[in-house]
């Protein structure tokens, strides 16, 4: 799975993502990417996520929803509801997964639960990238 | 505010093999859609400029590269938001086009609907005139191998509940 959130100089958000979904999938099984709140979501009042991993279960955690809700309703930072959402969702469905965002004030998160994820962004002049957790 | 793009290229049990790979392409599609905000275009045409360049590099699991089901053919899927009228656009079932994920962009700017699948998701491509490719030609050696696996496991009894989007050949059960 790919994806990418932008938001401009007037606070504009936007998410894509794109996938060819799990090796070995049935034919016709459809993941988490198409479906709106679990694989993306973008809301100039609150973020943009995009969400990768094991689709069933970031589609039946409603994974990018719930980010965007602990940042909206609890008051956590992009980084600290990105982390928490990935971590309550491993631990109750046991499928791992990833997650970028960024909120309305321009707030990064990057977080996966899995063993890696490969990510990048350019914030100012600068770019940075990792692939392991704590990068 | 200063304008940010930050992409991902899949999470899951990336080899030290495929590091280096990842980490080009992602560099690469966040420059590019990065480079998109900076010459005034707008944040949607960013976001589908990075997905789109990392639909072309093998080293990812979306366009060509993609994972193959069961069956050994691909089926893709994509979505695009824009946060500020909530609009956006989903495909899936999608075979034998690049980019999935203009498909979805057209989806949301051409239909007065949000999500297409399947054969009436392609015949709308087809009206689009988005490029029909043959069918094997978005599958890549990579893709084949980790099905041959993904069945040799099946074979043997391995819990393929987790079965793989990143393709090692290390780790049999990693999760994608």
């Amino acid at each position: 799975t790919v994806g990418a959130v932008a938001i401009d100089r007037e606070g504009n958000i936007a998410v894509a993502t794109s996938t060819g979904g799990i090796t070995g999938k049935v034919a016709g099984r459809i993941g988490d990417t198409p479906i709106l709140g679990a694989g993306t979501y973008a809301d100039n009042e609150i973020g943009g996520v995009s969400t990768t991993g094991h689709g069933e279960t970031l589609m039946r955690f409603n994974a990018a929803q719930r980010i965007l809700q602990k940042i909206s309703c609890h008051n956590m930072s992009a980084q600290e509801a990105t982390e928490a959402a990935l971590k309550e969702m491993t631990a109750r469905l046991v499928g791992t997964g990833g997650a970028i965002t960024i909120d309305k004030k321009g707030q990064i998160g990057i977080y996966f639960t899995s063993k890696r994820m490969a990510w990048a962004y350019i914030k100012g002049n600068e770019l940075h990238y990792g692939i392991n957790a704590g990068e | 505010m200063e304008p940010i793009l930050i992409v991902h290229g899949g999470a899951g049990d990336i080899t030290e093999a495929r590091v280096p790979g990842k980490f080009t392409g992602v560099k690469k599609a966040v420059r590019e859609g990065f480079k998109v905000l900076s010459d005034g275009g707008s944040v949607l045409d960013a976001v589908e400029k990075a997905v789109c360049s990392m639909e072309l590099d093998d080293n990812f699991n979306a366009g060509y590269g993609s994972v193959l089901n069961i069956e050994g053919y691909i089926e893709m899927e994509a979505s695009i938001m824009h946060g500020k009228d909530l609009k956006a656009g989903c495909c899936t079932l999608i075979k034998g086009i690049m980019h999935p994920i203009s498909v979805a962009r057209r989806v949301m700017e051409k239909t007065n609907h949000t999500f297409l699948g399947g054969e009436n998701a392609m015949e709308f491509a087809r009206r689009e005139n988005f490029e029909l490719l043959p069918p094997d030609s978005l599958i890549t050696e990579n893709a084949k191998r980790a099905l041959e696996e993904f069945k040799e496991n099946q074979k043997k009894g391995v819990d393929t509940t987790f079965a793989r989007t990143e393709l090692d050949k290390t780790e049999p059960n990693g999760t994608g």
